[in-house]
């Protein structure tokens, strides 16, 4: 029995919601892959004071997909939610933080991801495109020629996949392939890349730059693609952990 | 003693039915949903 019992905290709480700012921004910012989440509700709370201006909270969070790539420099304030019917994807996060004379931190999270059922998405828009797997042989074709068609009409650095973020086919009333991923530049232009692609190499962590490209492709009735990349500029590396590695790092986060 | 009691009177006071007109306080959790719920 603990000498202090739990104290009582609503969800809703000014306390509880920054709380769950803290913990969502730590997720985001330990997060390697895949899209930024934001908060749509805060599930259960629990205090466990454990001294003056000191404190253990429990949060379990429900997160939904945001548009902004992991290795956007867009705040999570300015990005958008996933609509319901782009096939959300929502993460589900326990969350351990310690509140110490007012400062939050977090001694430890866990989450899981999954996507929306296809059930739910055709119920409610039967001809939106449903979410592909990523390793799909048409998602993998639409990419590769979305990145081809970028360098081969882009006179700048020459871009490298990072890693497909998205995938949707939608096969009626047209046959179409929509993807989304994240690329770095390398230290060659297209020019020199036509040559020799492989020897490219991605530029050093602080001279990066990393980019996000959307790109459609349409299979039938007639072929057609549709390609639009949009390089980041910048990225900062966390000094402890450069900033490559995390991203080429794996994981068995779904 | 202290906590056994109390225990009980919150137990006793919840199987007594509500009087009529008897507003529920709100729940504590979960919170809204910002956007949609899957």
């Amino acid at each position: 029995v603990p000498a202090t019992p739990p104290a009582l905290l609503g969800c809703d709480d000014p306390e509880s919601e920054a709380a769950a700012e803290a913990a969502v921004s730590y997720i985001n910012g330990h997060s390697h892959h895949g899209y930024k989440f934001a908060l749509n509700r805060i599930e259960n709370v629990r205090v466990l004071p454990q001294g003056p201006n000191n404190e253990i909270i429990f949060l379990e969070l429900d997160l939904l997909e945001t548009t902004c790539h992991i290795l956007s420099p867009t705040p999570l304030k300015n990005c958008t939610v996933r609509s319901f019917i782009e096939h959300a994807v929502e993460g589900d996060c326990d969350v351990k933080l310690q509140r110490l004379d007012g400062k939050f931190s977090v001694l430890a999270s866990k989450c899981h991801s999954h996507a929306d059922s296809s059930e739910d998405i055709i119920q409610l828009c039967p001809d939106c495109p449903l979410l592909a797997r990523l390793n799909n042989t048409e998602v993998l074709e639409t990419v590769t020629a979305a990145l081809n068609d970028h360098n081969s009409k882009t006179p700048g650095a020459y871009l490298k996949l990072l890693e497909i973020g998205r995938a949707k086919i939608q096969y009626s009333p047209a046959h179409i392939v929509v993807v989304e991923f994240a690329v770095a530049a390398t230290n060659c232009s297209a020019e020199e890349a036509k040559d020799n692609a492989e020897a490219c190499q991605l530029l050093p962590d602080d001279q990066s730059n990393f980019g996000f490209c959307t790109a459609s492709r349409v299979i039938i009735p007639s072929k057609d693609l549709k390609v639009d990349c949009q390089l980041y500029g910048h990225q900062v590396p966390t000094p402890a952990i450069p900033f490559l590695s995390r991203v080429f790092q794996p994981t068995s986060v779904s | 003693p202290v906590v056994k009691r109390a225990v009980a009177e919150v137990a006793q006071r919840d199987k007594v039915p509500h009087p009529v007109g008897f507003v529920s306080p709100p729940l504590l959790c979960p919170g809204k949903v910002r956007h949609f719920k899957i």
